[in-house]
């Protein structure tokens, strides 16, 4: 009885070991384990393949209510608001979701409200050009809600399918540039009902624990409706996101899996737990 | 925090006579869940909470009168000797002296391009900046930009010009122009991409940098020695820029990278404007990192 003792304890730490380093952060981690530990209580056998395999269970039973494919078409146009600190992918994963749109026949506008940092408009004027998607934009330095306001009075007028409106990377500690956010969610709000009708929050994977703080805060200033994970081609894990799942309601969206217009997935709770413990 | 936890955790256990080894113990698991939480790397702090024992076990916090002070105290020297040497001058010797930026996708590196050439046009130097960035859309616009923003002279690669050739023309183009130090803004990269970790290597080969930078997020977690170890065993970096500690990110990358790579963190960055770039202060990053 001594020697499955000790063989329990040694997979746990190495379970343990797994999970922190793929960031999902040491109480979760402690968290998961003793859920995991009071549904072996009783049970027969408890090797590793087993412990493992409730592990995994676990996992997905935190993800999957959080599996939430997002649906544009209950608005039209549909308005996207993408959030997110610097440099996390958000112009690069907004090219990639107008791309995929338009392959399914929607019609799709860019809206350039990163009017602040240099060659942020024609970064995304850029991949408009490339993808054969217009792109609403004014100069740089102008009030990013004037952009909004007047690319919405235009999707409106025309009818398209989908507007996603690209902001600039800002710290979510940062109080006085979540009150620009603000105000675009509110100028939005005004030019059309509704909208924006989805608040997407980008992280990255190589980001540590201050995803929970980022997350929370946005969510704070916003009201956060869908999370989409970039840069899960690295060998960073993105194991913050079942800490997300467990402590906030909001869905997650895609994946993004490298930097080619193709590389965005829809999240899928069972992948992504295979992917996690390897 | 950290300290409070500590003196909660000291004050409870003084009410049963005096501290035995299991108390620290117990304290130390206190450390390494702050540790953890800051992200640093689970084996730099296994081994840091094992390098630390000796000193936590010692007289001066068995016999203190405030032992979670003087835990905290030790803990916190032991990191600060560990984050190293403090200021460190940026080597600038060379006509022109390159200095080559490297990192993950997103990290910081154009940006911190820019401050790095205002930082050493402040200290007397003619400074010109290099797009090597031929994949992002509009990266060679964006450091052009920050060049005219800052009057740096920024080198205009041809039509289809790859990074090597860049690399190597912007020498003889900040020859002629006289410029004492060539800042290359590179493409960033995953450190599992062979082919562009070897194009990183082609042009350290063919430039000869003065220093080459590894440019990281201060809220990268676990990954961070991956990183590190992969960047450094590749182009045996010489330094360290740590971006975006204007943030609340514990930066426990910070001691990861430094536990695993042994090179310094020679500067940070701490805003999103071109004058936002400070030495790094070893002490200040502890504390933050205990939290
Ligand atoms: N490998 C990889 N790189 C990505 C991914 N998504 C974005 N990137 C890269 O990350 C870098 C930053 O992407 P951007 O789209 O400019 O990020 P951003 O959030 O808009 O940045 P700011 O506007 O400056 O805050 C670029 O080099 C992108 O190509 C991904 O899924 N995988
Ligand atoms: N708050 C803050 N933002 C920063 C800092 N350094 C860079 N940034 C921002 O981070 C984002 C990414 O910066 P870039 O300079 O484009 O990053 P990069 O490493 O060149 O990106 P790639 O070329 O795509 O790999 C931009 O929004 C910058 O303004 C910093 O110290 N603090
Ligand atoms: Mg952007
Ligand atoms: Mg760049």
């Amino acid at each position: 009885l001594s020697g499955k003792a000790r063989l329990d304890f040694q997979t746990i730490e190495e379970l343990e070991e797994l999970l922190i380093t793929a960031d999902m952060g040491v109480g979760t981690v402690q968290r998961l384990i003793q859920k995991v530990d009071s549904t072996l209580r009783g049970g027969s056998g408890q090797g590793p393949d087993l412990i493992r395999s409730r592990v995994k269970e676990a996992i997905v039973e935190i993800l999957q209510p959080r599996e939430a494919p997002l649906e544009v078409d209950r608005a039209r146009p549909f308005v996207i608001m993408v959030i997110g600190v610097n440099g996390v992918g958000k112009t690069t994963t907004i090219a990639k979701m107008g791309w995929m749109w338009k392959r399914e026949g929607k019609r799709v506008m860019f809206v350039a409200a990163d009017t602040f940092r240099a060659a942020a408009i024609e970064q995304l004027v850029a991949w408009g050009d490339r993808l054969g998607i217009e792109v609403v934009r004014q100069q740089h330095g102008a009030d990013p809600s004037a952009v909004v306001f007047d690319a919405l009075q235009a999707a409106k007028a025309r009818s398209l399918d989908v507007v996603i409106v690209d902001t600039a990377g800002r710290l979510h500690t940062k109080t006085n540039l979540m009150d620009e956010l603000k105000k675009i969610q509110r100028v939005a709000g005004r030019v059309q009902e509704g909208a924006p009708h989805e608040v997407l929050l980008i992280l990255d994977a190589t980001t540590g624990q201050n995803a929970l703080s980022q997350a929370k805060l946005f969510h704070q200033a916003l009201g956060v409706t869908g999370m989409a994970m970039t840069k899960l081609d690295g060998t960073a894990k993105g194991g913050i996101l079942v800490a997300l799942a467990w402590e906030l309601g909001i869905p997650i969206r895609f994946v993004g899996v490298g930097e080619q217009m193709e590389a965005l997935q829809v999240f899928r709770a069972r992948e992504f737990a295979d992917v996690l413990l390897g | 925090n950290l300290s409070e936890k500590l003196q909660a955790l000291f004050k409870r256990l003084r009410g049963h006579g005096t501290l035995t080894e299991a108390n620290i113990q117990e304290a130390l698991r206190e450390v390494r869940l702050a540790l953890l939480e800051a992200d640093v790397h689970y084996k730099v702090v296994k081994e840091f909470i094992e390098s630390v024992k000796e000193k936590a076990l010692g007289q001066e916090v068995l016999q203190s009168l405030t032992p979670g002070q003087q835990l905290l105290k030790v803990v916190h020297q032991e990191l600060v000797r560990l984050m190293g040497e403090g200021e460190r001058r940026l080597n600038l010797s060379g006509s022109p002296a390159s200095l080559m930026l490297v990192g993950l996708q997103g990290s910081g590196k154009t940006t911190t391009a820019a401050k790095l050439a205002k930082w050493l046009r402040a200290q007397g130097k003619t400074v010109g900046m290099v797009p090597a960035d031929v994949y992002r859309p509009a990266a060679i616009e964006q450091l052009e930009q920050l060049g005219r923003m800052l009057n740096v002279p920024v080198y205009k690669p041809a039509q289809g010009e790859d990074p090597v050739s860049i690399s190597v023309k912007s020498q003889n183009w900040a020859r002629e122009k006289g410029l004492q130090v060539l800042i290359l803004d590179t493409a960033g990269r995953l450190h599992i991409d062979e082919p562009l970790m070897e194009e990183l290597r082609k042009i350290k080969v063919a430039v000869a940098p003065k220093e080459v930078l590894l440019v990281v997020d201060a809220m990268t977690g676990q990954d961070a020695v991956q990183i590190a170890q992969s960047f450094n065993e590749k182009l045996q970096i010489t330094g360290v820029i740590l971006t975006k500690l204007d943030g609340d990110a514990r930066g426990g990358a910070a001691l990861s990278i430094r536990a695993v790579t042994l090179r310094p963190i020679v500067l940070v960055g701490v805003g999103e404007k071109l004058d936002a770039l400070e030495v790094f202060y070893p002490d200040r990053m502890a504390s933050r990192i205990l939290g």
